[in-house]
């Protein structure tokens, strides 16, 4: 499977 | 037998500061499933804690696990964790391994 390779980079947030 | 349970560790961050200081990314549905650290701010909760490093993933804040939370919840989960007046510290349960 190659869903994994197109799940979208996270966003950062800062805490 | 034969599933390496991989190593996490219980950190608990006190409040000595009036942030937390970290920054994380991913979530469920992105390529980082579970919140990763990315930067420890100086100064901050975290950072005078001594105990959370870059690249740790947080499994879990206060009990509640983070897996299967969008990037956004799992934010707010640590930031509420952060501010509740009921406790004075945050307990993160970490590991090393994605």
């Amino acid at each position: 499977r190659e869903k994994r390779l197109t799940l979208p980079p996270s966003e950062i947030t800062l805490l | 037998p034969g599933v390496l349970e991989p190593t996490s560790t219980l950190v608990r961050v006190a409040r000595t500061a009036s942030t937390l200081g970290i920054a994380i990314e991913g979530g469920a549905n992105t390529r980082q499933p579970l919140p990763r650290i990315v930067t420890i701010q100086k100064g901050g909760s975290a950072y005078n804690c001594g105990q959370l490093r870059v690249g740790q993933v947080i499994l879990e804040v206060n009990g509640i696990s983070l897996r299967g939370r969008e990037h956004q919840e799992a934010a707010r989960l640590i930031a509420e964790a952060f501010k509740t007046k009921e406790r004075d510290h945050i307990e993160f349960l970490v590991t090393e391994f994605n």
